[in-house]
């Protein structure tokens, strides 16, 4: 899924 | 987490020690961007606004906090310290359309119209234009001292190593994020000419001067 992932980086 | 990330975080990291070091050094903080410095305060205050409401490890967090007040204590520093040897007549780029198009870009590109997500897209965008004042002070000043530009090819190398992490991750893993891709990308674009004469000059031994 877009995006679901992108908080675990800086 | 793969070699990609953790490498561009660590040239993200020796970024700021290098900028840090130069300041120091130098006692001085010539040929540094306050208004890029200003950008990137405000790019890491408002993306790490979910440290208060996420956790997601050790070193995220800690990363982060470090991302948020180095960039303060930095512009303490130009500002207050070591505000002498600051020019303002150098550093002239209009940063109202960099936030301005980021905010209006943040509101039309966002996962969710709410105000962590927009700030969140927001960061995102300005991150990608945070640096177009220290290079129009580059430009206009025609050269740089060798710890400057070590300091600029640390801070963009790290965007151009995300581009291959996102890659690797959309391999293996299938995640596409794709705002942060496109900011991505013209990140690494803006840079583009900065690292050729980088690669030229200042990997020779040259001392870094515009053609």
């Amino acid at each position: 899924e877009i995006g679901i992932h992108r908080k675990d980086e800086l | 987490m793969n070699i990609f990330r953790l490498v561009a975080d660590l040239m993200h990291l020796a970024s700021i020690f290098i900028l840090l070091l130069k300041i120091q050094k130098t006692r001085s903080c010539a040929g540094i961007s306050f208004k890029t410095q200003l950008l990137y305060a405000i790019v890491f205050v408002t993306r790490y606004l979910d440290l208060f409401t996420t956790w997601i490890s050790l070193y995220n967090t800690i990363m982060k906090i470090f991302f948020i007040a180095s960039s303060i204590y930095i512009l303490y520093l130009m500002k207050y310290k070591f505000r002498a040897t600051y020019d303002p007549i150098l550093d002239t780029f209009r940063i109202e359309f960099l936030l301005g198009g980021s905010v209006i870009l943040a509101l039309i590109f966002n996962y969710d119209f709410i105000p962590m997500e927009i700030l969140w897209s927001f960061s995102i965008f300005l991150e990608s234009v945070a640096i177009l004042p220290q290079l129009f002070m580059l430009s206009r000043t025609g050269e740089a001292e060798t710890i400057t530009t070590h300091y600029i090819f640390a801070l963009g190398g790290y965007r151009a190593l995300y581009l291959c992490n996102w890659l690797w991750r959309y391999i293996f893993d299938g995640h596409v994020e794709v705002y942060a891709w496109i900011a991505g990308v013209i990140q690494t674009a803006l840079y583009s000419d900065f690292f050729y004469i980088y690669y030229t000059k200042v990997l020779h031994g040259k001392k870094f001067e515009l053609p």
